[in-house]
C-alpha cells in the first residue's frame, strides 16, 4: 500500500506460498472462505498443497507463537466467472472469529456504491518507501464514479470494475496487495465492495485505482459457499 | 543414520498381489513399523519387496519377488504402499553394477546369455547361490568387472560379453538445470548416498513430497525442486546437508529461442515459466535488474547456466517455479517482485453457443465447461452430490448433462463437472451479442448483521 498508515483490518488475510512467504492478500467473507484475485494463482484446477491463509495479526511475519495468529491451509480454489478475475479459496477448517479476525459483509447483488463513500484498502504489500512493509497498512480512498474514472482511463473501465480516487499525493495498492479488500463503510459496518487487482503503476499521483466490483459477483460467491 | 528404506523404490497406493498358486510365499510380519519392515526385508535373503499397509494398522508383508508380471500383479490400494528393492527394479547400474539384479539376458551384440548354472557351451567356475544373484541367465557382475554386468554367451565362438547396461547417471539425461529430471540417481557427485525426501533425518528440510507434488520428490532420487543449477539431494552424511548430483547433460540441440509452441509473449499461462515477453519493470514502474549482472542484487540465476529459461536483458521471467514471472529490481531495498501486472492468458475454450439474457431458458446441447471439462449428468450424484437436479427443479429441463441455468445464475448456464476437484463451472457458451443486464442503481438502506464490524479504537499497544 502506497501512502497508507499502519492500521487494523480484521477481514484482511495474508496468503502464503509453499515457503510460507506472503505473496497476495485476501478477504474473509465467511469462516471458511476467502476471496482473492485469480491473478495470484496459476490455476483453479489444481490442489493447493502447502498454501495457507494467515490472519489475526498486523505483522507480515509474526514471530513464532505470537498470540491470536491463525494460519489455515487452503484446500480448494474456485474460479469466478471468466471476466471476474476473482477466486474463492476454501480453508481447511473454519477460522475463529474474535476482535482480530472477522468476516466482512457482502454488498447487495449488482449494487453500485455511491460516489464519495468512505472506503479503505489494506495489505502487507510494497509501500514504495512510504511506509513500513512489515505491518498491515491501510489507506483511505473515496469512491469515484465510473464516468469520472473513465475520463482518466479513456473509457476502458468496465461495468464490473469500480474506481477510487488517489488524491494528488498518490494513494494505492501495489505488489503483494493484490487480492486484498476495498472495504467501504455502510452505517457501522464495512462492506467488501472491491478486490484489488494489479494495475500499471502503484499509487501514481492523480491516477484513480481500479478494483473488481464485488457486487456483480455476489450471486456467484454465495452459490460457491452454498454448493 | 541411513534408512533401510533407501534400498527401496516406493509405489504409493499400490499393492503387489501374488497369484493364487504362490500366495503362500508371502510372509506376514505383524507389529512392525515401516522402517523395521524394510530392515527385516533387507536382512532376509529371499525378500525382494514388501507391501506396507498403512491403514487400519501398519501391516508388513514380505514378498520374494518384484512386480515383473509373472508371479504377482500390482493393484491399486489406497491403504497400501509397495516397496521394491531398487536393485531388482532398476534398469541401470551404479558404479560397476555388482549389485545389479535386473533381468537383461542379452549381450551388447545381442547374443543370448548362457544360464549361470550351466557349464555349456562355456565351462566356468561360478555357482549360483541365494546370495550371489547368479539367477537364470541374467547379466551379472560377480567379479567386479570394470565394464559392468556381463554373461557367458550361448555362442560357442564368444565366451563372454558385456551387456551394455547404462549407468544410471547416463540412463536419463538432463536438459537445462534438470528440474524435469525423473531418473534414478540416488548418490551425489562425491558418492554420498541421498536422504529420502519424505524423511527429516539426518537433515530437516522444507521439501516434503506432499507439499511439492509437481516436483516428483520420489524416494531418495536426485531432484531439483528449488531451481538449483543441477539436481541435488540431502545426504545421509550428517556433516553434509546437501550436494549436487553428477547426471549427464542431454546432447540434443536445444530448441531455438522463441520457437517452443508453449512460449507466450503478451500474457502468461500457469506460473509463467514459458513467458517470453518484454515486460521489464514492476507494477510500480521500477525497472528490473538485468539477469546477467549482479548489482544491486547478487543472485544464482546466471543466463548461461539456465540457458532454457530465457533470462534475456531484464525481462520478467520465472526460472524457479515461483507463482508468476518475476525479476530482481534495480533498487537495493527491494530484491525481487512478482510481475503480476502481466495479463494471464485466457484459458477458456472457444464458446460453442450463445444464450439470451442470463441463459435461464437455454435449451441447447453444449455439455462442456469453459475449460473443456465434460459436464456431469444432472440426475447422478458422482463425482458431485447435486443440490440442484431434475427433482428440485422439474421445469428447468435438466436433461442429460446439457448446460442449463436452473437457478437463474446471472453469469450464465453452468453444470456440475466430471472433474472431482471442480464441483460446478460455467459453460463454453457466451452471451449473445449486445445483451447486457444493467447494474442496479443505489439501493436505499441495506441492513447487515454479524459482519463488517471492527474495533476502531486507537491500538498503539498492538505495535511492537
Amino acid at each position: 500500500i502506497v501512502n497508507g498508515i499502519p492500521g487494523n483490518s480484521p477481514w484482511t488475510v495474508s496468503l502464503r506460498d509453499r515457503k510460507g512467504n506472503h505473496f497476495c492478500g485476501g478477504s474473509m467473507v465467511n469462516p471458511r472462505w476467502v476471496i482473492s484475485t485469480k491473478q495470484c494463482f496459476s490455476s483453479c484446477y489444481v490442489d493447493l498443497p502447502g498454501y495457507s491463509a494467515m490472519m489475526g495479526t498486523l505483522f507480515r511475519d509474526p514471530q513464532e507463537g505470537e498470540p491470536g495468529v491463525q494460519t489455515i491451509p487452503l484446500t480448494k480454489i474456485v474460479c469466478g466467472p471468466s471476466e471476474s478475475q476473482l477466486v474463492m479459496l476454501q480453508l481447511e477448517y473454519p477460522a475463529q472469529f474474535n476482535e482480530r479476525v472477522s468476516q466482512i459483509c457482502l454488498p447487495p447483488e449488482r449494487y453500485i456504491v455511491p460516489e464519495h463513500t468512505k472506503c479503505e484498502i489494506a495489505g502487507w504489500g510494497e509501500t514504495r518507501g512510504t511506509g513500513d512493509e512489515t505491518v498491515l497498512n491501510v489507506a483511505h480512498v473515496p469512491v469515484i464514479s465510473n464516468t469520472e474514472c473513465n475520463k482518466y482511463f479513456r473509457g476502458r473501465v468496465r461495468e464490473n470494475e469500480m474506481c477510487t480516487n488517489s488524491f494528488q499525493a498518490g494513494v494505492g495498492a501495489c505488489e503483494k496487495d493484490y487480492g486484498g479488500p476495498l472495504a467501504c463503510q455502510n452505517a457501522d459496518c464495512w462492506v467488501l465492495e472491491g478486490v484489488i487487482i494489479p494495475m500499471r503503476r502503484c499509487g501514481h499521483p492523480g491516477q484513480p485505482n481500479i478494483f473488481i466490483r464485488v457486487s456483480v459477483y455476489v450471486d456467484w460467491i454465495k452459490k460457491v459457499m452454498e454448493m | 543414520l541411513r534408512s533401510s528404506l533407501n534400498d527401496y523404490q516406493r509405489s504409493e497406493g499400490r499393492e503387489l498381489v501374488p497369484t493364487a498358486w504362490n500366495a503362500a510365499r508371502m510372509q506376514m510380519l505383524p507389529g512392525l513399523n515401516l522402517e523395521e519392515c524394510a530392515s527385516r526385508c533387507s536382512q532376509s535373503q529371499d525378500c525382494r519387496a514388501f507391501n506396507y499397509e498403512i491403514r487400519p494398522i501398519g501391516t508388513c508383508k514380505h514378498l520374494p519377488w518384484v512386480a515383473d508380471g509373472s508371479n504377482a500383479e500390482v493393484k491399486r490400494n489406497v491403504n497400501c504402499d509397495l516397496y521394491e528393492k531398487k536393485v531388482y527394479v532398476r534398469k541401470c547400474i551404479v558404479g560397476k553394477g555388482e549389485d545389479y539384479r535386473g533381468k537383461v539376458f542379452t549381450t551388447k551384440s545381442g547374443l543370448t546369455c548362457q544360464q549361470w548354472w550351466s557349464k555349456f557351451p562355456h565351462d566356468h567356475r561360478w555357482t549360483p547361490s541365494p546370495t550371489n544373484g547368479l539367477e537364470l541367465n541374467y547379466c551379472r557382475n560377480p567379479d567386479g568387472d570394470r565394464i559392468g554386468p556381463w554373461c557367458y554367451t550361448t555362442d560357442p565362438e564368444r565366451r563372454y560379453e558385456s551387456c551394455n547396461i547404462p549407468q544410471c547417471k547416463d540412463e536419463v539425461c538432463i536438459t537445462c538445470n534438470g528440474e524435469d529430471y525423473r531418473g534414478q540417481v540416488d548418490h551425489t557427485e562425491s558418492g554420498k548416498e541421498c536422504q529420502r525426501w519424505d524423511q527429516q533425518f539426518p537433515h530437516q528440510h522444507i521439501y516434503q513430497p506432499e507439499k511439492y507434488p509437481d516436483k516428483s520428490l520420489d524416494d531418495n532420487y536426485c531432484r531439483n525442486p528449488d531451481a538449483s543449477p543441477v539436481p541435488w539431494c540431502y545426504t545421509t552424511d550428517p556433516e553434509t546437508e546437501r550436494e549436487s548430483c553428477d547426471i549427464s547433460k542431454c546432447t540434443e540441440v536445444l530448441v531455438e529461442k522463441g520457437q517452443r509452441s508453449s512460449f507466450t509473449t503478451n500474457c502468461f499461462r500457469g506460473r509463467g515459466e514459458d513467458y517470453r515477453g518484454k515486460v521489464n519493470e514492476t507494477a510500480s514502474g521500477i525497472p528490473c535488474q538485468r539477469w546477467d549482472i549482479q548489482v544491486p542484487h547478487r543472485h544464482p540465476f546466471i543466463p548461461n547456466i539456465y540457458e532454457c529459461k530465457g533470462l534475456e536483458e531484464n525481462y520478467c521471467r520465472n526460472p524457479d517455479g515461483s507463482e508468476a514471472p518475476w525479476c530482481f529490481t534495480s533498487v537495493p531495498e527491494m530484491r525481487t517482485v512478482l510481475c503480476l501486472q502481466i495479463k494471464r492468458c485466457a484459458d477458456d475454450i472457444e464458446a460453442e453457443d450463445c444464450y439470451h439474457e442470463n441463459g435461464k431458458n437455454y435449451r441447447g446441447v453444449v455439455r462442456k465447461t469453459r475449460k473443456g471439462i465434460t459436464c456431469q449428468k444432472w440426475n447422478v450424484n458422482t463425482p458431485h452430490q447435486t443440490r440442484i437436479n431434475p427433482r428440485t427443479h422439474p421445469d428447468a429441463n435438466l436433461t442429460e448433462n446439457y448446460c442449463r441455468n436452473p437457478d437463474g445464475d446471472q453469469h450464465g448456464p453452468w453444470c456440475y463437472t466430471t472433474d472431482p476437484k471442480t464441483e460446478f463451472d460455467y459453460c463454453a457458451i457466451k452471451q449473445c451479442a449486445g445483451e447486457k443486464v444493467p447494474l442496479t442503481e443505489t439501493v436505499e438502506t441495506v441492513e447487515f448483521s454479524e459482519c463488517g464490524k471492527r474495533d476502531d479504537r486507537p491500538q498503539p499497544t498492538r505495535l511492537r
